[in-house]
């Protein structure tokens, strides 16, 4: 079966930064 | 953080809900596939709030929805550089 997902969709950007990452 | 319920997504405008349901699911997404978290989230985005909410109780639902959406990626991304 066809995905309905779409890889031209929007990327999302957090407002928050990612607790614990880059450490 | 706390769970996110259907009541509190029905009380936020139409473009907040979106935002609400990806700042939970984009931890998760990093979890996995931290290169593509920020694509993969604005994928799964476009699903309906209600299936959203299901995926964020179920993660392996969750699960198999991203490597779905990191697949339609790597499918999209062959096309594209093969038109170059």
């Amino acid at each position: 079966k066809k995905s309905t997902l779409n890889p031209n969709a929007k990327e999302f950007n957090p407002s928050k930064p990612l607790l614990g990452v880059g450490k | 953080q706390e769970p996110l319920t259907a009541s509190m997504l029905a009380a936020a405008p139409p473009q907040e809900q979106k935002q609400m349901i990806g700042e939970r699911l984009y931890p998760l997404i990093h979890a996995m596939h931290p290169m593509l978290a920020g694509k993969i989230t604005g994928m799964l985005l476009e699903i309906d709030n209600s299936e959203l909410l299901l995926l964020l109780e179920s993660p392996d639902s969750l699960h198999s929805k991203i490597e779905e959406a990191v697949a339609v990626l790597q499918a999209h991304q062959a096309t594209e550089t093969s038109h170059k």
